[in-house]
């Protein structure tokens, strides 16, 4: 199991605070607001009032066991670079940070943070499109115990066809796409004759269990 | 091509609004910040500065041809329901509204709005499930010029197995799940053996390509 800070309340650092702690990790939660943390404490491993823009407060905290840190300060641009700015002082390596607005999104593509989150902008993008065109699913919704992986070809697969190796039928996992490397290109549905070589990533669409099933096997 | 209102010009709606726009369709955008609406007026058909809880303000626009109405007011939960309930009195049948937290979701629902959105709640719980797996992909960017589809079988398909009727191979479209009536259900990812019924309806991902052949012929 692996462990969390989670810094900023709102909707977003919320939500994604009580996940991770539903699905078995530690969550260490921040916010600068009694009432927030008040209400979020019985829903994570710990919940602290504190200014994440003090530099005394984030090196105060234990962070050496953090696997990635996620800032979600809302409103103030500064706030959540500052914020940023002390967890990358204090060794965090990976760090996820939600952008307020454009130009707040490229000041942290040039911290370089590892993942950078923008859901106005995303939902916003993918509900045109389904506006748009009605038929579109919205598939955020329908994918609740089904994902996407990327895998390299077990070597039990290199060599053969899709068709000889039938997933869909034997794993109850289907092939989305094949990610060749030498050159990079993106398969998108692969036909059944496609052979796999030992450079190819496959995109493999299942249940967890299905998708489990092929890690391990 | 169709019309839409955008009320609220935050991150939200100002990407909404230019991306309708730039698919072609009828974009009118409102806000009550003049600064907002300039920056948006080349990027839409018409921005108009109005305050959209006055309900004058929406009686006297030209609503008899929006097909839908998107309210992404942030902030302040009766200005945003002020809004909806302007819209719903001026006739306009589909609205969809951005939720500024949870007992705002609630009372949208209660209210009968067309669609909810809650991008920071619906991106922190896919967030949440890739640091928990980091082999899952963010599916939302790889989709550019992919979709998800819901189709009725078509007539020719009827009574026949998904071996039989091989969509892979011969439309580059794979059928993630088909959701049975009744008893409704729905199947990920089906086996070959399947035979489709006329009350089966196909959940399809593919090319914009691929799938609109399946949708034509
Ligand atoms: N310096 C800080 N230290 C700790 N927490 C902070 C600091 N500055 C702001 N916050 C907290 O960040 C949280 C999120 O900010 P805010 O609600 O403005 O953002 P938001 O982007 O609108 O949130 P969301 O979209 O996730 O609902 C707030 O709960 C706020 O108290
Ligand atoms: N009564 C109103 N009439 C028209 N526009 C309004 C009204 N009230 C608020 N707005 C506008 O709604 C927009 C969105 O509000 P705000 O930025 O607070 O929301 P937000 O949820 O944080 O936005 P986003 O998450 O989309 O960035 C603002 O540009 C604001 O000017």
């Amino acid at each position: 199991m692996k462990q969390f800070l989670v810094i900023g309340l709102g909707n977003f650092g919320y939500h994604l605070a009580i996940r991770l702690y539903e699905k078995g990790h530690d969550v260490l939660a921040l916010d600068k607001n009694s009432d927030l943390v008040q209400n979020i404490k019985d829903h994570v491993t710990q919940a602290i009032v504190a200014d994440a823009t003090d530099p005394k407060t984030i090196s105060s905290l234990d962070l050496k066991d953090i696997d990635s840190a996620i800032v979600s300060i809302g409103s103030n641009l500064s706030n959540s670079i500052l914020a940023v700015l002390n967890l990358q002082e204090s060794g965090i390596r990976h760090i996820v940070a939600k952008a307020i607005n454009d130009p707040h999104m490229r000041i942290l593509e040039k911290l370089g943070v590892q993942e950078i989150s923008f859901p106005e902008k995303d939902i916003a993008i993918s509900t045109a499109e389904r506006l748009h065109n009605p038929n579109l699913i919205d598939f955020l919704p329908f994918m609740e115990g089904y994902g996407i992986i990327e895998l390299t070809v077990p070597d039990r697969f290199i060599g053969k066809s899709l068709r000889e190796i039938n997933l869909t039928n034997r794993y109850g996992v289907q092939i989305v796409a094949i990610k060749e490397m030498v050159p990079e290109k993106l398969h998108f549905i692969p036909k059944a004759d496609f052979v796999l070589k030992n450079s190819d990533i496959l995109i493999l669409f299942g249940s967890d269990k299905g998708l489990g099933k092929m890690k391990t096997d």
